[in-house]
């Protein structure tokens, strides 16, 4: 189970954005799942970097394209989980 | 709303009326610039634009509720499909459990591409019992969710004085939580959301949640640094509904199953389950899908397995007795 520690570890969080959202209008429950695998394993990444390395802005920029921003973010060192709007 | 990013794949999974399929172009883009990692083919669509060829490319949705909020490409299947099959080669779609006859609204889309098995070129290790080949995807659509249990997921509901901890709201600190991250934790605890793998056995268990104002909950959960399962509540009485999605690898989806109803208790629900299975060692009981689906009080409505190049799929739905 997780322990209470868990609020003060966070990568990112972005507070005016979480403290000023409303869900008043944000029904419509079913999401959309969208899942790309551009290589099959780690092993087998050309040039020696990959999708961890893309810098925190650009990921920011292309999440406002499809209406969601980044309320918080967790770092392990195998992948980042990322908290969104709506 | 979440999004997942490994070293070699990105999930995206996306609430309300958000706009998911277009970070597709940008996607493309930042790969290409930043990484260096070419996808394009020779063949061009019909707009003579760029055609991509990742390994794998999933897209997947229940129908919606109120399809006629939805915006641009999203507001019908065959809309999505085109978009999709301007950037990608060898799609496929799928409607799966729709039964126009019963007007049935409940009824699950999917596309999904043709494995680039030719990007496979380390031979895998077929005696490695858990290699990173294998693959699980555990959904659970859930609508019609019970009073009882969405009152949970009210802010104004919330029983705060289990959570001691203190907000400071001069911190300046990025990382220190604010009020919405608290009473998400606090949802967590109070709805075992945090014990849903509870005799699953793991090292490390990664928490974030955000409670919304004035409801709604979403968490996201890592287990042992590389797996994760993700939450999605929306108790508005008339569309509730909640979302439970798992990449875990765990040989008791059964029992996940009834902890997550047990938190929702819904009259309606569909599950999916894709599974990409390359060890060798696995057995007869192990290729089942889900080993146990009678579930009291619910009767299966649609009980559908599809063979999809690597990976099988099962689709049930279930409603209220």
């Amino acid at each position: 189970t997780v322990d209470i520690i868990e609020l003060e570890n966070h990568s990112y969080i972005d507070h005016e954005l979480s403290s000023n959202l409303d869900s008043t209008d944000a029904f419509e429950g079913p999401e959309k799942l969208l899942e790309i695998w551009f290589y099959p394993t780690v092993q087998i990444i050309p040039n020696g970097r990959s999708l961890l390395d893309i810098e925190m802005s650009k990921w920011i920029d292309m999440l406002n394209l499809v209406k969601c921003e980044i309320l918080s973010m967790k770092k392990t060192p195998k992948m980042y989980s990322f908290l969104l709007s709506e | 709303s979440s999004m997942f990013v490994y070293d070699h794949r990105i999930i995206l999974k996306t609430c309300g009326t958000t706009l998911t399929l277009l970070c597709l172009p940008k996607l493309f883009e930042l790969v290409q610039n930043d990484l260096k990692w070419d996808f394009k083919v020779s063949e061009k669509n019909d707009n003579n634009e760029n055609l991509y060829s990742p390994y794998k490319v999933f897209y997947s949705r229940r129908s919606f509720m109120f399809p006629d909020k939805q915006k641009s490409v999203h507001k019908n299947w065959s809309d999505e499909v085109d978009y999709l099959n301007k950037f990608f080669i060898n799609g496929e779609s799928y409607v799966i459990g729709e039964d126009k006859i019963k007007a049935n609204k409940s009824h699950w889309n999917l596309y999904v591409t043709k494995t680039k098995k030719s990007l496979v070129t380390i031979p895998i290790d077929v005696n490695d019992s858990a290699h990173e080949h294998d693959d699980e995807t555990f959904e659970i659509l859930m609508t019609g969710l019970s009073d009882e249990k969405t009152k949970n997921f009210y802010k104004s509901n919330l029983k705060t004085q289990d959570t001691q901890y203190e907000l400071d709201s001069s911190s300046t600190n990025n990382t220190y939580a604010d009020e919405g991250h608290v009473n998400g934790y606090t949802m967590t605890k109070q709805n075992k959301i945090d014990e849903i793998y509870e005799s699953f056995k793991y090292n490390k268990m990664t928490h974030d949640a955000f409670a919304f104002s004035p409801c709604g909950y979403s968490s996201n959960v890592l287990i042992n640094d590389e797996f994760y399962y993700t939450l999605h509540v929306t108790p508005e009485n008339g569309w509730s509904y909640a979302s439970f999605e798992s990449n875990v690898q765990c040989n008791n989806n059964s029992e996940v199953l009834r902890n997550v109803l047990e938190i929702f208790k819904p009259t309606d629900f569909c599950l999916t389950f894709f599974r990409r299975k390359t060890t060798k060692k696995s057995t007869n009981e192990e290729n089942i899908l889900l080993n146990d689906t009678n579930l009291t009080p619910y009767e299966k409505l649609d009980e559908i397995v599809y063979d999809l190049d690597d990976y099988q799929l099962l689709y049930i739905h279930f409603q209220d007795r």
